[in-house]
């Protein structure tokens, strides 16, 4: 039996020791950097991982040069809609997923390079008043969006050229969807959190919505971050980033959830909290890690199964950080930190 | 977690939600 533990101090003054510095790349013509991540990008036969940077008005693919440096490969320009955030889309190659927008998503973009003649293009996959998107395994992207009172939760089979194959509309639940996580290990289940803090779970082959379970009013607006099943519970790691600080918990950050999907009943596993002085937070998790920028400009790194803050980047001399995006597919963790300069610095974690 | 806090728990959670809700 585990219990909610409250979070253990941090380490004694965590700081950036257990984030190696690996290289940066720096985008001159940038001064807007919206967001960031990595892609395996396949040219002339050989596949490389590739770092992605988005600013409001331009998506840029840098490739890996010798001596950890990073040259530009492409950028591609886009319209009048600005770029919101990059979607990552798990075990695909070649292609970068965006999501545009004023206030919400308005429109989702598939960035490719043709195969026919090399290339480099865009195409529109999604447009409507879009809440949420998450990129699945198996070149899947699952989205929520409201049209007049009605939800439409879909998932979008995308083709390789950029395409979309084929479309399933998922049961919507009564209420807003905000956020989505994978069921890992499990191809046909899906996890959403919503506005009114449950967390809904659908099978992705039929589209039922199976259950809807209440997270509690203590962590409003929770975001689902990562989900996998084990010994009959869903595990689920939500974060919370309007949750009143309490005096046994501190600030609540993260938390590790166990539901029983047979019940709907869920108790707390472990509980990570912001580092004490700092506030604010916007996150993303690996595996059993989690990465957060404060509003100190600090970008604040938690073990989530230990439930305690294992590393700290101060904000520069050159500014606070505004952007911290764990990179997907590679074999050890790694951190992209991104600057609202346009400096992006890869750390080894 | 235990089943006392818990309630009944199921391996084939999945399968038996899937058979038992609306389609």
């Amino acid at each position: 039996d585990v219990a909610e533990q409250p979070a253990p101090a941090p380490l004694d003054g965590p700081t950036e020791e257990s984030l190696q510095l690996v290289s940066q790349l720096k985008d001159c013509l940038s001064s807007c950097a919206v967001d960031v991540s990595t892609v395996w990008w396949e040219a002339a036969g050989s596949r490389e991982l590739c770092v992605v940077t988005a600013c409001e008005s331009s998506v840029s693919l840098w490739k890996p040069l010798a001596s950890d440096c990073w040259g530009k490969a492409h950028t591609w320009q886009l319209g009048e809609v600005p770029v919101i955030q990059l979607v990552p889309l798990p075990d695909t190659c070649s292609l970068v997923c965006i999501a545009l927008g004023e206030l919400e998503i308005t429109e989702i973009r598939l960035l490719l390079c043709s195969s026919e003649d090399d290339s480099f293009r865009q195409s529109l996959v999604k447009t409507g008043t879009i809440e949420a998107v998450l990129g699945l395994k198996d070149r899947r992207l699952v989205s929520s969006s409201r049209a007049l009172q009605e939800q439409q939760v879909e998932v979008v089979w995308l083709s390789e050229t950029g395409g979309s194959k084929d479309r399933q509309t998922l049961m919507p639940p009564e209420e807003t969807v905000l956020a989505f996580a994978e069921v890992e290990g499990m191809r046909d289940a899906l996890v959403g959190t919503t506005a009114v803090n449950s967390v809904v779970v659908w099978n992705l082959k039929t589209g039922q919505l199976l259950r809807k379970m209440h997270v509690g009013y203590s962590y409003p607006a929770s975001v689902c971050h990562r989900a996998y099943s084990d010994s009959g519970l869903l595990f689920v790691v939500l974060s919370h980033p309007h949750a009143k600080e309490s005096k046994s918990y501190g600030n609540p950050a993260f938390r590790l959830v166990a539901f029983n999907p047979k019940t709907a009943r869920s108790m707390g596993v472990m509980f990570s909290s912001l580092p004490p002085g700092h506030a604010g937070r916007q996150g993303d998790v690996t595996d059993t890690s989690a990465a957060a920028v404060l509003t100190s400009g600090a970008i604040a790194v938690w073990d989530l199964l230990l439930g305690r803050c294992t590393a700290l980047l101060p904000p520069g001399p050159a500014g606070g950080w505004a952007l911290a995006r764990w990179a997907t597919a590679t074999a050890t963790a790694c951190l992209l930190a991104g600057r609202r300069d346009g400096t992006v610095c890869l750390y080894r974690y | 977690c235990s089943e006392s806090d818990l309630g009944p728990i199921s391996l084939n959670w999945f399968e038996e939600l899937s058979a038992e809700a609306p389609s």
